[in-house]
């Protein structure tokens, strides 16, 4: 069976957000490691990653390996009646027809239950070949995220081009185009808003826009994301949590004109 | 315009 306690309800109901409208159902893999997610978007172009590992929750059990096919739009409408402060507890027997879901409040003696009822999901499995990124651009998220946005006021795609000088982030529509440079920036007093930039060659790759928009909903979940290109593969954009678990996304590159 | 890629041209289904 399994039992795992988040501290904060908090945390699984800012990922479910941050991916529900990318991805609509999907298995949570529950193991002796913890939770994990994989799932591609319908039109195969990104691809969500979690790890939520056994650390990030005490305690957490889990005897067997149990695939929890969970629609994320019910588990949405669940969490949405957790506090976020609410302790949460995710239980599931070993071969379960529903995942049951217990809130309860640490300030007052309330506790409310619900159960989600699992779905049957044959969900292809990709693998994910271990890469040494030419480019990891490590920036504040919020940073990130208004990057996105601004861009795609202006048009669909945005070029991603790292070189000595720093990241630049172009992009051209039929208004006119844009552009941002960052540079390496260390500030010490507030480290997350520094950027840092690690290059072993210079890259330049084209981007949907509106994916690193959508991605861009995880922000709350981190004050840094990490974002690592090599020309030609698929760009990783990575949120991480707590306890060595994460939240990463795979968005594959535009070619050509 | 640019055209989208596939992510499947690059990860393999296992």
């Amino acid at each position: 069976m399994l039992e795992a306690r988040l501290e904060q309800a908090n945390l699984l109901k800012k990922v479910v957000d941050a991916i529900k409208d990318l991805v609509q159902d999907c298995n949570f893999d529950c193991n002796d490691s913890g939770i994990a997610l994989q799932a591609m978007d319908n039109s195969h172009v990104a691809l969500v990653s979690m790890m939520l590992k056994s650390e990030s929750f005490s305690p957490f059990r889990c005897d067997r390996n149990i695939a929890l096919g969970i629609n994320l739009g019910s588990l949405t409408k669940v969490l949405r009646c957790a506090q976020n402060e609410d302790i949460l507890t995710l239980k599931a027997e070993d071969a379960p027809d529903v995942v049951n879901l217990v809130f309860e409040s640490a300030e007052t003696d309330r506790i409310s239950e619900y159960d989600i009822k699992l779905m049957d999901i044959d969900q292809e499995h990709l693998g994910i070949p271990e890469t040494e990124y030419a480019a990891t651009i490590t920036m504040p998220s919020a940073e990130f995220q208004r990057i996105c946005r601004d861009l795609s006021a202006l048009s669909e795609s945005v070029s991603i081009e790292c070189s000595k000088e720093g990241v630049k982030f172009n992009c051209q529509g039929d208004i006119g185009s844009g552009s941002i440079h960052l540079r390496s920036h260390t500030n010490v007093d507030k480290p997350e808003l520094n950027v840092e930039i690690d290059l072993t060659e210079p890259v330049s790759l084209t981007f949907s826009l509106k994916y690193l928009v959508n991605f861009c909903k995880a922000s709350g979940l981190s004050n840094q994301v990490k974002l690592c290109l090599s020309n030609e593969v698929p760009l990783l954009v990575e949120y991480a949590l707590s306890n060595n678990s994460y939240l990463r996304f795979y968005l594959a590159p535009k070619i050509g004109d | 315009t640019p055209l989208q890629n596939d992510l499947g041209e690059f990860f393999t289904a296992i």
